[in-house]
């Protein structure tokens, strides 16, 4: 089974 | 005061089929420089990055950095009023609760102007670092398509291995299973695959199908498409477009678990 994070997760915030 | 002008509809055209589908709603932020979209889609998994640069249009000007909320869905059934070598202008003011376009027919015997209403759209802004990846993939957009496509028929992810052979993508399903491997060939022949690789780690990550074909979508914005990867960070997908610049798409890769 895959999960997959949310692009958040590996991007700051600007 | 914002006004752009492109000596073709089409590219505008090309790069609304390229978002629509992955975002309804954005801001098209405009800067002296040129015009930046950032945005999500619904899910949160993937992001586009779009940026024209204000110099390499047929005339770009904007005095004051503005953010335009526009609906995607609007903005492609407008651009589809115009034809593909219509002279395209687009404009708002300050202040302005609309964008206003004008389409210039060729012989300029035809002019038409629409009004769309801006959105007010509350964005979240990412910072994106700078990345060096472990394997950079540049090949023929159509081929990148037509792997995309027929590996949907199999599966609904993919595996992509890129090591010094050169790049596997690999999909399986409930029905069977499929594998395309490109070659690391740098060749002038006309027919080869012609891709080149730059590697300096061998990668292997999944991806969700159905975001990598909303991408495709913007192959004809580019004869060419990169495919940066390193372990465990989104996968970028860039189209160039022409000197103008560029559209990148970053998609989470799906983790074993």
């Amino acid at each position: 089974i895959y999960k997959q994070r949310s692009i958040r997760s590996y991007f700051s915030a600007a | 005061m914002f006004e752009a002008t492109f000596n073709q509809a089409s590219i505008l055209k090309q790069v609304l089929e390229a978002t629509k589908d992955l975002v309804n709603d954005a801001n098209w932020d405009c800067s002296a420089e040129g015009i930046a979209l950032q945005a999500m889609d619904s899910s949160h998994v993937s992001l586009v990055s779009l940026s024209l640069r204000g110099d390499e249009l047929a005339s770009y000007r904007c005095e004051n950095q503005i953010s335009l909320g526009i609906n995607m869905n609007t903005m492609t059934k407008i651009l589809k009023c115009a034809e593909n070598n219509d002279r395209t202008i687009i404009r708002a003011d300050d202040d302005a609760d609309v964008m206003v376009f004008v389409f210039e027919s060729e012989g300029r015997d035809k002019t038409s102007k629409y009004e769309m209403k801006l959105m007010d759209i509350d964005s979240e802004h990412l910072g994106i670092p700078e990345q060096e990846y472990s394997a950079t993939v540049q090949m023929s957009s159509k081929e990148f398509s037509r792997i995309v496509r027929d590996l949907s028929t199999i599966g609904e992810n993919v595996e992509i291995t890129v090591d010094k052979e050169g790049i596997t993508f690999g999909a399986k399903g409930e029905s069977g299973s499929g594998t395309v491997s490109l070659k690391s060939n740098p060749s002038v022949d006309e027919g080869s695959s012609n891709i080149t690789i730059d590697l300096t780690d061998s990668v292997k990550l999944n991806f969700a199908l159905r975001y990598l074909t909303f991408f495709t979508k913007a192959a004809p914005l580019s004869d060419n498409v990169s495919l940066s990867l390193s372990a465990d960070v989104p996968l970028m997908v860039e189209y160039a477009i022409g000197d103008v610049g560029f559209i990148r798409y970053y998609l989470a890769p799906k983790i074993d678990d």
